[in-house]
């Protein structure tokens, strides 16, 4: 009698299902018409199949967004679950994109799909990289800004899990700040 | 438990042919 280990054919279950995005900038249509979810997986290995399948951020048009979201999250602030949030922001230099843009957004991936923040995992809703041609943005959202612990521990393994220098900080703005800011940046109401 | 997997675990699975 043969003995398969299951390992060879089961595919490993993710904690969530997963929903990427993609946002192309098309001045004749609405921002939402420009969001297109692109596909859903819930295990590593369909992960991997999706993500081998598309182009690198660094490859993308400048104003096009990738977002991978929990299932049922929408990629936007206006969302039930993002409305109270905020974002660990990552803004990179120009030259950047071609030295750490990658390999940021897929460390980035990889702890969300992972789960990586322990039982804080359950306040991120997603995560987002922003390609523009002045600079490109990686950010987590999270879901409540003030769960101050949550958000901490959260911006403190993320910043390790990417190898970021001790002495770079980035820094937690809330959705309400940056959609109604005025100026060209959002006060940070935590900083790591 | 939630199911966590780290970098190096998940890294191991990038170029695995996937079952189906």
């Amino acid at each position: 009698q043969e003995i398969v280990n299951p390992e060879a054919y089961i595919k490993h279950p993710l904690q969530n299902r997963w929903s990427l995005w993609f946002f192309k900038n098309d001045k004749s249509k609405t921002w939402q018409a420009n969001q297109r979810l692109i596909s859903k997986f819930d295990t590593v290995e369909d992960f991997w199949a999706l993500y081998n399948h598309i182009q690198l951020s660094s490859n993308l048009m400048s104003g096009c967004d990738y977002s991978l979201f929990k299932d049922g999250i929408e990629p936007m602030w206006e969302d039930e679950r993002n409305r109270r949030g905020g974002r660990w922001l990552i803004t990179l230099t120009k030259q950047q994109r071609r030295s750490d843009l990658d390999c940021y957004w897929l460390g980035t991936l990889l702890c969300l799909v992972g789960e990586a923040f322990d039982d804080y995992s359950d306040d991120v809703c997603g995560a987002v990289v922003n390609i523009r041609t002045k600079g490109d943005k990686i950010a987590i959202w999270t879901s409540d800004y003030e769960n101050r612990e949550a958000v901490t521990h959260i911006g403190r393994v993320y910043k390790e899990r990417l190898g970021l220098p001790m002495k770079m900080t980035i820094g937690y703005q809330s959705h309400a700040d940056t959609s109604t800011k005025s100026g060209s940046s959002t006060k940070n109401k935590f900083v790591v | 438990g939630k199911r966590q997997y780290d970098r190096g675990f998940l890294l191991a699975f990038q170029f695995m042919p996937a079952c189906i």
